[in-house]
């Protein structure tokens, strides 16, 4: 069966809808069975492949409303689905306060996408809420977008408890798949300082690829295309694409 | 009595917590009595004064336990109080899903901090969770940073939206404050779309200051000092000055 991988930063604005959406695109473009789930009420993962107010989407799902295999689309890319968002999620934290398995809604609903894509990766919103809790729940590992920056940084102990709580109640098996340096600025000394920081400390889960700052990856999803497709050789475009080398060769060594 | 302003936008890492605090130390600066409030549980307007773990926080006051005024605590700046923020805020969402008041809790609080304080400025989370929208119905007005990046402005709708439930169910007064561009790379062309359409779209109620991309904002929470401490001189010190002097000066045209 097929992996899931969640992208998680609870610190918003790290990069995490570019990286689920490049790395998801870099996945099928290497011939991948590929599913990617935007769970953000924000819907930035499925804009940035053109879809607004999608009829179906996550929240159909979560409530069983729906089966996945009815709400994932396909993409201009042959290999990649996409699960859009939408935004009756912002209310879903209240509505699912007091039912039982509040936290292992997507997990269930994640079963049959195992069997039918070898990678599910799933966009998270920027906090720990019930929908982040959901993503770990359902997740075989989680990767950790990381902007080189104080606020970052600081942040970062947080998550790791709430993955620690997450492995004790409700997935003893999540793993760190890894954590990416986004918007990676070398000229500038505090980058440098929390990079080397993070490496020391973090050894080899870091990803040797770091992803440069570059206008590309921002104007990309204006034209609802992941940067692959809209200019494949941009500085942030060849960054993806050597992360998602980097991601395939460290599977298979496990 | 003082004013209540809220510091929102659901997208995250746009420059919220860094407006926020630079906002408040510069009205402080000017001699007005103002305090800070740090409603985020990722706790950042706190830790750019130092505090950390503090052992009362917003929680406190929320849940009803300490009044405002006991948890209000002096900061360098004379004139500067700060309310700091606490990780138990995480769970804050269930544990009031079904209490009646819930989008009211801050409203009731801040009452007495409207007689010692001028200006009252409210760090929120990038959510438009029960924290988000205690903010909006305790303020008097909200501040939207913004930064020149499609996402960015795609979340300006739905900002825009739960305003106007807002008004409708809990703060019809609520007005908007101004909305701040940051991060502002004028040599880039996506920059430059954005800003036009922001204005041709909203006006006079974009404020003229504009915050530029500058190290030293992302430099200054890593020593504990807002930036008007650590680095006076820099070109974000002189463009947060320049927005106190903005709103102060549009307050009085009110
Ligand atoms: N390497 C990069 N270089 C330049 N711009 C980038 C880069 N990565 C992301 N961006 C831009 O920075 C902004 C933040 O990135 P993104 O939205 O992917 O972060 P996020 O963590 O998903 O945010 P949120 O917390 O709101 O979900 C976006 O406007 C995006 O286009
Ligand atoms: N004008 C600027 N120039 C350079 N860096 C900045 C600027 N404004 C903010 N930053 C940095 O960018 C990051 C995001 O800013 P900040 O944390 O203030 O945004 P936020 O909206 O509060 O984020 P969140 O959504 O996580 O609460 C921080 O690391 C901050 O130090
Ligand atoms: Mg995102
Ligand atoms: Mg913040």
């Amino acid at each position: 069966g097929g992996r899931a991988l969640a992208i998680v930063n609870q610190k918003g604005g790290v990069g995490k809808t570019t990286t689920a959406v490049n790395l998801a695109a870099g996945l099928a473009l290497e011939g991948r069975a590929t599913l990617l789930i935007d769970l953000d009420p924000q819907a930035n993962a499925s804009s940035a492949f053109g879809v607004v107010a999608a009829d179906r989407h996550i929240y159909d799902v979560l409530i069983g409303r729906h089966p996945l295999s009815q709400v994932a689309r396909a993409t201009e890319i042959d290999t990649l689905h996409l699960v859009p968002s939408g935004t009756d999620l912002v209310g879903i934290e209240i509505e699912l306060a007091n039912s039982e398995n509040r936290e292992r809604l997507l997990e269930a609903a994640l079963a049959e996408a195992r069997e039918h894509y070898e990678f599910t990766i799933i966009d998270c919103p920027p906090s720990l809420s019930i929908l982040t809790l959901n993503a770990l729940t359902a997740s075989d590992s989680l990767l950790i977008p990381l902007q080189c920056e104080y606020y970052a940084l600081e942040g970062l102990a947080r998550l790791l408890e709430t993955l620690e709580r997450v492995r004790d109640r409700f997935n003893a098996e999540l793993a760190i798949e890894g954590l990416l340096l986004t918007m990676v600025d070398s000229r500038n000394n505090l980058s440098r300082q929390v990079e080397a920081e993070v490496r020391s400390h973090f050894g080899d889960r870091v990803y040797q690829t770091r992803i440069p700052r570059n206008v590309r990856l921002s104007e990309a999803p204006s034209h609802g295309k992941p940067v692959a497709l809209y200019d494949n050789a941009s500085a942030g475009a060849r960054a993806y694409a050597a992360l998602t080398r980097e991601i395939l060769s460290r599977s298979v060594l496990r």
